[in-house]
Parts: structure tokens; C-alpha cells; sequence
């Protein structure tokens, strides 16, 4: 039940982003689009616009296509972790991308946006991250709170 | 301002917690 309401909080504060695509529900999120799009507003630099551009965006209902986009994501989002913020998240449980894109399973989302989470609080423009939480609803910053202390307490430097 | 709370009140653990990640500098591991 945590890790649906995991998912849930972080669908709410990704929706802060307002991106382009829809990010509404858990099956807007499994093509991998949208989650694309806020990290990019994260850090261009890094999540750039060529490599925004690799993200296939008609993507339908083909789980193998969203496989791709959601394995562009996680490999971009560990090296950030390892290359700009210097920490590695070995110990933190990698989301199965395989069940998030042909099952749509809120439990690996939840995983994916967690480690997202992680890059908007640490990254260059944190403040504005961290600020935008602070007005969220209250039960939704506790989970937020819980998420960035869990990854706090698997990184190594 | 949730950045005055104190300690005790669950607003005010959220504040805590969120000013002090906010006063982390930027990459540093801690």
C-alpha cells in the first residue's frame, strides 16, 4: 500500500512540471514521455534536447517501444547520479522497466519518479525544486520527505 | 511561514526537513 501511495504522491508533484504531455495518470507516464520532459526542465544541460529528441513520443500501446524510451531514462538518470550529483545509487532497488511498460505497475513507477525526485533536489536549480514541494499538500510531502530520505540513506559517495 | 516552525508539529517536520535540504550546497554530498 506504501509504495501505491509512493507512486501517487509523486504523480502529484511531477504534475508541477507541467509538461507538454499528459502526466495524469500512471499509464501517461509508462511511455516514458512526460517523465522525459520534466527531466529536462530539471537539467537541460544534461537531459538535453538531443537527447529529449531520442525519446520516441507515438509510442501507443507497444510495450517494447516504451521499453526503449523508459531504458534511455533510467541509464541517463544513473550516470547523472554517478557523473554530475557523484553518488552512487548501487543499493537503491532500479525499477523493472519490463513490468512498468506492459503492465503499467504503479510499485516501478513509483521506483523510476523516486529516483527523479532525487535528481530535482539535488540538482543546480534545487531550490526552486525543493520550494515548489513546500507548497504541495501536506500528506503529499511527507511521502516525497519519506522518498528523498530512503534514496538519502542508500547512496554512497 | 512553515520556514518558523519548530520541530514538533508535523508542518514543522516538514519544514525542518525541507530548510536543511535547501541549505545543502549544491552537489555536495552532505
Amino acid at each position: 500500500a506504501s509504495k501505491a501511495v509512493l507512486c501517487e504522491s509523486l504523480l502529484v508533484w511531477l504534475q508541477t512540471f507541467n509538461t507538454p504531455s499528459p502526466c495524469r495518470t500512471v499509464e501517461d507516464l509508462t511511455s516514458g514521455v512526460a517523465v522525459s520532459q520534466a527531466l529536462h526542465q530539471i537539467d537541460p544541460v544534461w537531459f538535453s534536447e538531443n537527447w529529449l529528441g531520442r525519446i520516441k513520443d507515438d509510442v501507443t500501446d507497444n510495450w517494447r517501444l516504451k521499453m526503449n524510451n523508459l531504458k534511455k531514462i533510467l541509464q541517463m538518470v544513473v550516470d547523472y547520479y554517478n557523473e554530475v550529483l557523484m553518488q552512487q545509487i548501487s543499493d537503491f532497488p532500479l525499477p523493472d522497466l519490463a513490468l512498468l511498460a506492459e503492465r503499467s505497475d504503479p510499485v516501478e513507477l513509483g521506483r523510476l519518479l523516486q529516483l527523479i525526485l532525487g535528481c530535482a533536489v539535488k540538482c543546480e536549480r534545487k531550490q526552486e525544486y525543493i520550494k515548489i514541494i513546500m507548497t504541495l499538500e501536506e500528506s503529499v510531502q511527507h511521502v516525497v520527505m519519506t522518498a528523498i530520505q530512503e534514496l538519502m540513506s542508500k547512496e554512497n559517495i | 511561514d512553515p520556514t518558523v516552525k519548530g520541530g514538533q508539529t508535523s508542518e514543522g517536520v516538514l519544514a525542518n526537513f525541507f530548510n536543511s535540504l535547501l541549505s545543502k550546497k549544491t552537489g555536495s554530498p552532505g
